[in-house]
């Protein structure tokens, strides 16, 4: 079973057509495994992506390096899933 | 196990043979208002289950889909609660009861059971459908750019790997075939939801076209007035429009081809999160969604009700 221990995934607010560009730029390097959850459109839409552990340090290099504003939307993934498991777990018989 | 659907836990997430089991129930409780039909076949062999509510033979038809991303849980999770709420307010509630006397309603609840039963089994962030595709080691179509309406466009990418790919060819899916299939068959559907999350939008065609559908003012002024209906219960913020100037150029999509079939009140949701947890809705918060979109589904289909065309 695919697991996500140490994902995380980062809400980035590109502040222009350049910021957009440079996030599709990254967003075709499939060594990184990003998993764009909203995809880079348009200056008012939040970028959501989901960023492998072993990817993170790469990509938070590349957002500070280009002045991206972005912040941590999920520590941890699979912390999450984790919860969602034992939230249904509970409700079983 | 939840021995009826009054028992039925509505406010987790569940597999699908527990979605398959609730939807079995809610027929067996409910046969003079609820069918199960099968449209057809996943291609892992899976069927494709729609819940019919009909009070009536002949009736025009409005259809709902849900969870035909397969990690969108929070679509299928309010799949499961709209059937219930219909089977609930069928008789209490004047105006559904009037839509019901009229029309007939599709649910199909989990539109993608492949794709879904592998995020319950394998990867929880799995999208598309799970046909192999050849030459490639990457798995999968996204459903909603397999339809025949602009297919293949910039919209959408040939990369088998890519979450937007295409398919080989449009109605590759079986899962998109059979749903084809079934609205070219009844011949007389007058609206048609599908339900996705997250981003809390509203959206009708086009998705491949600037050039506006010749219905637009009626369909922007509809979104308004479910969206405001929406956002009366919990207030959560939602925009609206059509899909190519609200997100983004996306080619092959359902409600695209379900407009140009002449479906006139063909729209596509996008449901919470409101910011936090992405695909990853707690599961406190099914119902509230569930709630809220289901004032939008309502102003639809009265809407539908009232202005037969």
């Amino acid at each position: 079973k695919e697991t996500f221990e140490g994902h995380q995934v980062l809400r980035i607010t590109a502040k222009d057509e350049a910021q957009i560009t440079l996030l599709k730029e990254i967003s075709q390097q499939v060594h990184l495994g990003l998993d764009f959850w909203r995809e880079p459109i348009r200056e008012s839409l939040p970028v959501d992506v989901c960023v492998p552990f072993n990817s993170l340090q790469a990509v938070r290099a590349f957002l500070a390096y280009n002045h991206f504003e972005y912040c941590v939307m999920i520590e941890d993934v699979q912390a999450l899933l984790d919860e969602e498991q034992r939230q249904m777990l509970k409700s079983r018989p | 196990i939840p021995r009826t659907t009054d028992e039925f836990d509505y406010s987790n997430y569940h597999d699908l043979n527990t979605i398959y089991s609730f939807m079995d129930m809610l027929v067996a409780e409910h046969s003079d208002l609820v069918s199960k039909i099968v449209i057809g076949q996943s291609y892992e062999g899976r069927p494709l289950n729609v819940l019919k509510f009909s009070t009536g033979a002949n009736h025009p038809g409005i259809w709902i889909d849900t969870g035909i991303h397969s990690r969108e849980w929070v679509t299928q999770a309010s799949g499961i609660w709209f059937a219930k709420k219909i089977v609930n307010d069928y008789g209490r509630d004047p105006i559904l009861t009037d839509i019901l006397n009229n029309y007939d309603i599709f649910l199909e609840i989990v539109t993608n059971p492949d794709g879904f039963d592998y995020t319950h089994t394998s990867d929880r962030m799995w999208r598309k459908t799970r046909k192999p595709n050849p030459g490639s080691s990457c798995v999968g179509v996204d459903p909603n750019r397999n339809w025949d309406t602009s297919f293949g466009g910039p919209g959408a990418s040939s990369n088998p790997c890519s979450q937007t790919y295409h398919g080989p060819s449009a109605h590759s899916e079986p899962e998109v075939k059979a749903i084809v299939d079934f609205v070219k068959s009844h011949g007389n559907l007058k609206a048609f939801m599908s339900i996705h999350s997250y981003s809390q939008m509203l959206l009708y065609p086009y998705g491949y076209t600037h050039t506006p559908a010749k219905d637009q003012a009626e369909l922007h002024e509809l979104a308004r007035k479910a969206i405001t209906e929406l956002q009366s219960l919990y207030n959560t913020g939602y925009t609206f429009g059509s899909i190519i100037t609200t997100i983004y150029q996306a080619d092959g999509v359902t409600v695209d081809w379900t407009y140009e079939q002449g479906i006139k009140y063909s729209y596509t949701f996008e449901l919470r999160d409101t910011g936090r947890h992405g695909f990853l809705l707690p599961a406190n918060q099914i119902i509230p969604t569930a709630e809220e979109t289901w004032l939008a589904l309502m102003a639809i289909m009265e809407h539908t009700k009232n202005n037969p065309y």
